[in-house]
């Protein structure tokens, strides 16, 4: 474990709990999408059923579960609880065009032809577009919330710190895992256009809108 | 166990 891994973990918890307090205190999902937040908790689900078979550490174990949990509780309150503030009218990413090309693409490309190996691969896969219907939405509606800027701001510099853990831990452990190393690359690319306009523009105080 | 993957990642 290293200083650039455990700031990724923490910039993961911060996104993922920021945007359940987000929900929670405005009692609105507004500007959220549901297909990103869907696919999420399916890269957890499909990521950590080593959960029960390969026990790591305490912190690892912890983190997982919270992982889990806070993802399931974003699916229920977008679909469940605060269901009317939901937008779907915008949250119009077609998921499948996603889910389906992954899924395949995990069967051709792993490390090992077994189901719990090939459900990791997916999940690695699936989590660097998973973003995209909520990137899509905000394209799509011209504008973002602050606060929901924050959110992506934090989950996205989370990959880009893995990035950088992975860098290291090459040098200094010989580790590499090209699956997680490519699949983390694309997944931090998506978000540089936001990255720059977030510096740009929410960084000054200004409020996230895109020209019309 | 095969030091190349990324299973002690989150």
């Amino acid at each position: 474990m290293n200083v650039f891994r455990l700031t990724g973990d923490l910039s993961h918890l911060v996104a993922i709990i920021l945007l359940l307090l987000k929900i929670w205190k405005t009692r609105s999902c507004a500007g959220i999408s549901g297909k990103s937040q869907v696919m999420f908790a399916l890269v957890f689900t499909t990521r950590y059923l080593d959960l029960f078979t390969n026990f790591i550490s305490p912190y690892n174990s912890v983190m997982k579960v919270i992982y889990l949990g806070c993802s399931y509780a974003t699916v229920y309150m977008i679909y469940m609880k605060f269901k009317a503030s939901y937008d779907g009218n915008h949250d119009t990413f077609r998921a499948e065009f996603l889910i389906i090309p992954v899924g395949g693409l995990a069967f051709l490309v792993n490390h090992e032809f077994t189901p719990l190996e090939i459900l990791w691969t997916f999940s690695i896969y699936l989590e660097s577009v998973a973003i995209l219907p909520q990137l899509f939405m905000i394209t799509k509606t011209g504008e973002a919330e602050t606060i929901t800027t924050h959110y992506l701001f934090a989950l996205g510099l989370y990959r880009a710190l893995y990035l950088i853990n992975w860098i290291w831990r090459y040098y200094f452990e010989g580790f590499f895992d090209l699956i997680a190393i490519v699949a983390g690359c694309v997944q931090t690319i998506l978000y540089c256009d936001f990255f720059y306009l977030y510096i740009t523009k929410v960084l000054h105080g200004k409020k996230l809108s895109l020209p019309a | 166990k095969n030091k190349n993957k990324a299973k002690d990642e989150l």
